[in-house]
């Protein structure tokens, strides 16, 4: 563990509470993406399920846990107790076009063809677009609340974090996962413009307004 | 290579 690694978990874990914070408070899910939730949910799912097989340590244990247990739970809000608030009609990101290209790269580009191996791959790279549902959303109501760039700054961060900790991780261990890196560079550089405009404007107290 | 069980990020 690495101070990179651990600011990368917290601020993921950040994100996902200001979520459910804003969902929870606010009683709507309005401006947020179902469909990327789905997406990190099934990456969790698929991630972790060696939660059963493989003993990392407490601490892997707990945050895995966690990150299942308020991805579900996000759903159960957005689906089922705030369903009204949720916003369907801007909601629509073609899911089976990441889907199946992340489906099949998984299966070709892999460490293992084993069942684990391939579903943590899977998940790698679902990880690395799951966003763009709600990245697209934002882009299509033109605008998004600042809690909910908060939520994506929060979100966006923690896998530039990771990035500075595979590159400690390299130094420092000569450890490196190539999969995990080119994920994460491609999941980083997708937040690039949401950043530019976090920096610009909500930091400034204006709303997040994208040229629509 | 990378020994695929040792995947202890989250």
């Amino acid at each position: 563990m690495n101070v990179f690694r651990l600011a990368g978990d917290m601020s993921h874990l950040l994100a996902i509470i200001i979520l459910l914070l804003k969902i929870w408070k606010t009683r709507s899910c309005a401006g947020i993406s179902g469909r990327s939730q789905l997406l990190f949910a099934l990456t969790y799912t698929a991630r972790y399920l060696d939660l059963v097989t493989n003993w990392v340590s407490l601490y892997n244990t707990v945050m895995k846990v966690f990150f299942i247990a308020t991805s579900y739970a996000t759903i159960y809000l957005m689906y089922l107790k705030f369903k009204a608030t949720y916003d369907s009609n801007h909601d629509t990101f073609r899911v089976e076009f990441l889907l199946l290209p992340v489906t099949i790269l998984a299966l070709v580009l892999n460490h293992e063809f084993s069942f684990m191996e391939i579903l943590w791959t899977f998940s790698i790279y679902l990880e690395a677009v799951a966003i763009l549902p709600q990245l697209f959303m934002v882009s299509k109501t033109g605008e998004a609340e600042s809690i909910t760039s908060h939520y994506l700054f929060a979100l966006g961060s923690y896998r530039l974090l990771y990035i500075f900790n595979w590159i400690w991780r390299y130094y420092t261990e000569e450890y490196y996962d190539l999969i995990a890196i080119i994920a994460g560079v491609v999941q980083t550089v997708l937040y690039c413009d949401f950043f530019y405009l976090y920096f610009t404007k909500v930091l400034k107290g204006k709303k997040l307004q994208l040229p629509a | 290579g990378l020994d695929t069980d040792e995947h202890d990020e989250l």
